[in-house]
C-alpha cells in the first residue's frame, strides 16, 4: 500500500537535515559569521547488494543471485558522497579576525558504499 | 573525510535523550574538537571585549558567501578582490601594535609614521600570496573640497614604505612600496599593495621592522598636515571612538592547501 511503501522509502540511506546553530552551543562569541549552517548528515539502511523484495521473484537468475550472496560480507554503509565548502569569519586565539574557506562542511549527497 | 564530513559524531544521529545531559555535553565536546581541529586551533578561542571585527572583513565574507545578494540595502564601497582571493583560502586582518608608536624627542609625530604588525599567528603551512594596507581618508571641508576645484590645495601624497632596518636616533631606512596622490574632498578607504614586504617577512623569514606611512600635503600648509588620512588615534583633531573601525588595517591573503580558494559563491 502507498502508506507501507512510504515508510519503507524513509528507512533507506538518504540525507537528513541538521542545522548547526553556533549560538545554541555558545560559539557565537568567536564565530562571527555565519550564525549557523545547514550541515546535513547521512543515515539509513543500505539494502545492498540486492533489494529484499527481489527475493520474491522466482526467476532462476534472480534466485541464483539472491542465494549466492555471501552473508559474511558486511553491509554497505550510508556515507556522504558529495560535500561542499562554507566560508567562516571568526576570531582566533589572539583576537585577530580570520576569513577562511572550509572544505567538506556541508553534505550534498549520500550513498551506500 | 568521514570525520570531517559528518561533523556530528555517530552518537549525534541517535536522539540525544534529554535526561542524559552528560551524553549531550560529550557530544558537543566531540563536535567542538572536530571543528577546532579543522580550524587548526589548539583550543577554543575566548575573544576579549576589546576584539574588533573590521567592517572590511565582514563585507568580504558577505560578498564571498553570496549573502549580500539577499541584503541589497547594505552597500559595499569596494570591489571584491578577485585576484587576491582567487589564490587564497584564508584572509587575516591585523591592526598595528599601537603601544609601540614612537614620538620624537620634541613630542611631535615623526614622519613617516612607523607601524609594526605582529604576524606571528600566521601558521607555518599558510603561504601568503598577497597583502594590502588599508588607510582611511576623512574628507576635509574647505574651499578646495569643491569637486570642480582643481588647485593643489586639496592634494595629498600618500607614500607607503617598508622599514628595512631598526630605527636609530629617529632615522629609519626605508624602501618605497606604493604611492598615491589623493584629493581631500572625499572620505574613503585607500588600499596599498604591501605584498612584497609581507612575503619577505613570512616566506623569506626576513626581519619585520614594520611599514612606514608618509602623508605630504602638496603645498605644505601646516594646517592640513595629519588631518586627512587617519594614521594615528591622537593625530586626529577630534578624539573619536570610531578609531577601532577607521585605524590602518593590514590584510593578508594566504593558502594552507586544505580547501578551495575564496572565489565568490552565489547564494545556494
Amino acid at each position: 500500500s502507498p502508506k507501507q511503501r512510504g515508510r519503507k522509502r524513509n528507512r533507506n540511506c538518504r540525507r537528513h537535515a541538521l542545522y548547526v546553530d553556533f549560538s545554541d552551543v555558545g560559539w557565537n562569541d568567536w564565530i562571527v559569521a555565519p550564525p549557523g549552517y545547514q550541515a546535513f548528515y547521512c543515515n539509513g539502511e543500505c539494502p545492498f547488494p540486492l533489494a529484499d523484495h527481489l527475493n520474491s521473484t522466482n526467476h532462476a537468475i534472480v534466485q541464483t543471485l539472491v542465494n549466492s550472496v555471501n552473508t559474511n560480507i558486511p553491509k554497505a554503509c550510508c556515507v556522504p558522497t558529495e560535500l561542499s565548502a562554507i566560508s567562516m569569519l571568526y576570531l582566533d586565539e589572539t583576537d585577530r579576525v580570520v576569513l577562511k574557506n572550509y572544505q567538506e562542511m556541508v553534505v550534498e549527497g549520500c550513498g551506500c558504499r | 573525510e568521514s570525520s570531517y564530513a559528518s561533523l556530528i559524531p555517530e552518537e549525534g544521529k541517535k536522539k540525544v535523550s534529554a535526561h542524559n545531559p552528560a551524553q549531550s555535553h560529550d557530544l558537543l565536546l566531540d563536535f567542538e574538537a572536530t571543528l577546532l581541529q579543522m580550524f587548526g586551533l589548539q583550543r577554543r578561542p575566548r575573544p576579549s571585549d576589546s576584539a574588533v571585527v573590521p567592517q572590511y572583513l565582514l563585507d568580504l565574507y558577505r560578498l564571498q558567501s553570496g549573502e549580500l545578494e539577499d541584503a541589497p540595502g547594505h552597500d559595499v564601497n569596494f570591489d571584491y578582490p578577485e585576484r587576491s582571493t582567487s589564490r587564497a583560502n584564508t584572509v587575516r586582518g591585523f591592526h598595528h601594535e599601537e603601544h609601540m608608536e614612537e614620538l620624537q624627542a620634541d613630542g611631535s609625530w615623526p614622519t613617516p609614521l612607523r607601524f609594526l604588525f605582529n604576524l606571528s599567528n600566521i601558521p607555518e603551512d599558510e603561504l601568503i600570496s598577497s597583502a594590502e594596507l588599508r588607510l582611511y581618508r576623512q574628507q576635509i571641508d574647505d574651499a578646495s573640497s569643491d569637486p570642480q576645484h582643481t588647485g593643489e590645495e586639496g592634494l595629498h601624497r600618500i607614500n607607503i614604505y617598508e622599514v628595512l632596518k631598526p630605527p636609530r636616533a629617529g632615522q629609519i631606512i626605508t624602501q618605497l612600496l606604493d604611492t598615491r596622490l589623493v584629493r581631500h574632498n572625499s572620505s574613503k578607504w585607500e588600499s596599498f599593495d604591501v605584498g612584497p614586504a609581507v612575503l619577505r617577512w613570512t616566506r623569506d623569514k626576513l626581519s619585520n621592522h614594520g611599514l612606514a606611512v608618509e602623508v605630504l600635503h602638496l603645498n605644505q600648509t601646516p594646517r592640513q598636515q595629519g588631518r586627512h588620512v587617519r594614521v594615528s588615534r591622537s593625530l586626529h583633531p577630534v578624539p573619536s571612538d570610531d578609531w577601532d573601525q577607521f585605524r590602518p588595517l593590514l590584510v593578508t591573503f594566504g593558502h594552507d592547501g586544505k580547501s578551495h580558494p575564496l572565489t565568490r559563491r552565489t547564494k545556494r
